[in-house]
């Protein structure tokens, strides 16, 4: 693993002052090596070496840790930091309902994460309608309203067309009392270019309070297309990473997150509606560095 | 889109750049550079093709049917992958040979599954067998198993609940259903399931391996799909899968409606790669 590797270039170390750029060279080949094994991005991997570089040169040798430790240390620290040092939780709006809408691709958990996120603002005490807008996979309202059901949370599936359901769904969850509103999405490939427009109307005439990509742990060198596509047609507010029960080592989350800025809200961590937890950087960092 | 163009001078970074990105992993990219560098020639991008086209294995790639009906095809992949779409696509194309296909209902886990799947065979024309809800997914595929047998279908696919290789309960379970499908035939010489299929997201990086490598130990994988081919991502990470388990890719998904799929050529692969 990364940790031995590192050793062996750094125990020829011993008496030096500080961490020599020579051995930094060597052990960001081997940075480079675990982070693309890990899913992350080319270009992103090259950016990331760059300020890794940056911050190693210079470092005097600590005699509390081995080098390379300590070379493990400020690669780690680099990565918590990119990632966003801690959870940032969801907006609410200055008028309810706080609308939430969910996109992303495929299959990539969109309408369980609906459930996921529902039953933990229900637990926070928030009056919650999930909307149903997907009309097009067959069964997808209805498996929405089955969640909804097991989380006891009311879900809108009426209406003809995406807009129209999320339009009503509006309607109903001032009816309610609701504050609120989940919206789940239709999933769509970055480069639909109807879907894409679609969602672009939606954000337009539902004003939500935030969009959030839902997209998978496991998503190789692609991320940062689908991220920044989705990013730039819509001005992402957050990004929730599913799946993260797998053994992918999530290479993507780093992606996605350098090429919008976007922070990482929550991790999808099984299959089950409470399998839901907030984002914390340190635990991702650790599996992405292997 | 490939930025490898006819005479254009191109560094290794480049080159090393893009089929990186092709989620090809860093072992199958070295492997090609490696034998890039071996080669003299202006045009890049052909010998690139040439090169990578001479990594695919010769595997056999026809589907294998059964000398007696029915032809059983177990489902299975990681979770949201496209398993239960593929079924749709692969049963449209029998039914418009003419054939007669059954669907097994054997996620009786997931919410909508098999509301989803019945949707999808009134829409093709095949028929389905279900149970419940939580109901035990072997005995829906042993019943699905007896229906088939009974009226003479000439198809069977298994329809199964999307699990993480890492599970180790949820894989014993896909080993109790493949069990099942071989119990009344312990005569025949090719015992059913024919196929076992594994399907894999063409967005899906290097994990692809892992999951190919734990569910070809557990259940012995005849077949791939590699679904979503119409998105940006290459897939490439088949490559390794194809070298190191001899497992071949079969069909790729190409979309969401019930002819997109098509049948895995290499040739055609590494053409689409360079798109
Ligand atoms: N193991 C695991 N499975 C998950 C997680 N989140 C979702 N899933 C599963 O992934 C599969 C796809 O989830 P869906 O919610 O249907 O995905 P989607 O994005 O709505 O799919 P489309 O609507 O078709 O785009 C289902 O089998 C879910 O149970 C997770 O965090 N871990
Ligand atoms: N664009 C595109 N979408 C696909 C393709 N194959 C499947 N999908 C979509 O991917 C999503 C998930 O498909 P499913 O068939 O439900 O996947 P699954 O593996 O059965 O999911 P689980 O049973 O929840 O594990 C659906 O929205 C499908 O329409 C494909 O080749 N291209
Ligand atoms: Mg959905
Ligand atoms: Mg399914």
């Amino acid at each position: 693993n990364l940790r031995t590797r590192l050793s062996k270039i750094f125990k020829k170390l011993k008496g030096e002052a500080f961490l020599s750029e020579k051995n930094i060279e060597e052990a960001l080949k081997e940075v480079r090596i675990a982070l693309l094994e890990a899913d992350v991005n080319y270009r992103v991997v090259r950016e990331f070496l760059t300020l890794t570089r940056e911050k190693a040169l210079g470092k005097r040798v600590l005699n509390s840790v081995s080098p390379a430790q300590q070379f493990i240390k400020i690669v780690h620290e680099e990565l918590v930091k990119i990632l966003g040092e801690q959870a940032t939780g969801l907006l609410t709006a200055p008028v309810p309902p706080s609308i939430y809408m969910l996109v992303g691709i495929q299959g990539s958990g969109k309408t369980t994460t609906c459930a996921k996120l529902g039953l933990i603002l229900k637990n926070k005490g928030r009056k919650v309608l999930l909307a149903a807008t997907d009309t097009q996979r067959p069964a997808a309202r209805e498996q929405l309203k089955m969640l909804g059901e097991k989380i006891g949370v009311p879900t809108f599936t009426e209406g003809r067309t995406p807009l129209e359901i999320a339009l009503s769904a509006l309607k109903t969850s001032r009816k309610l009392g609701c504050n609120v509103v989940l919206l789940d999405t239709q999933g769509r490939l970055q480069v639909e270019e109807e879907l894409m427009k679609e969602l672009e109307v939606m954000r337009d005439r539902i004003k939500p309070t935030e969009i959030l990509l839902v997209a998978d742990a496991m998503t190789g060198q692609e991320a940062v297309n689908i991220a920044s596509t989705f990013n730039e047609r819509l001005s992402l507010d957050g990004i929730i990473l599913t799946k993260v029960d797998s053994d992918a080592r999530g290479g993507a989350a780093l992606s996605m997150r350098m090429v919008t800025g976007c922070p990482i809200k929550f991790i999808g961590t099984g299959e089950k509606i409470q399998d839901m937890e907030a984002f914390y950087p340190d635990r991702i960092a650790s599996r992405i560095l292997g | 889109s490939s930025r490898l163009g006819k005479g254009k001078d191109h560094s290794w970074e480049e080159i090393e750049e893009m089929l990186i990105q092709s989620d090809m992993g860093i072992q199958t990219v070295d492997i090609l550079i490696e034998k890039l560098k071996k080669r003299k020639g202006a045009n890049i991008q052909e010998i690139l093709k040439e090169e990578i086209l001479a990594l695919f294995p010769p595997l056999n790639r026809e589907p294998i049917i059964s000398p007696s009906p029915p032809t059983v095809i177990l489902m299975v992949g990681v979770n949201g992958v496209g398993k239960t779409t593929t079924i749709g696509k692969l049963a449209s194309s029998f039914i418009k040979e003419g054939k007669k296909v059954l669907l097994s209902a054997s996620d009786t886990y997931r919410a909508a599954a098999i509301e989803q799947l019945g949707l999808i065979a009134r829409t093709v024309g095949a028929d389905m067998v279900k149970h419940q809800y939580g109901a035990d997914p072997t005995a829906v595929t042993f019943d699905a198993l007896q229906s088939a047998l009974a009226r003479k279908y000439d198809f069977l696919i298994i329809d199964t609940a999307g699990r993480m290789h890492s599970d180790k309960n949820l894989m014993e379970e896909l080993k109790k259903i493949k069990r099942v499908l071989s119990t009344k035939f312990n005569y025949s010489p090719l015992l059913p399931p024919q196929e076992v299929i594994m399907v894999l997201d063409a967005h899906v990086g290097q994990n692809s391996f892992q999951q190919a490598h734990v569910f070809h130990k557990a259940l012995n994988v005849t077949g791939i799909v590699l679904t979503k081919l119409d998105g940006t991502a290459k897939g490439g990470i088949i490559l390794q899968i194809e070298r190191e388990l001899e497992i071949p890719v079969k069909w790729v998904g190409v979309g969401e409606k019930w002819d997109d799929l098509v049948k895995f050529s290499p040739r055609d692969y590494v053409e689409s790669i360079f798109l």
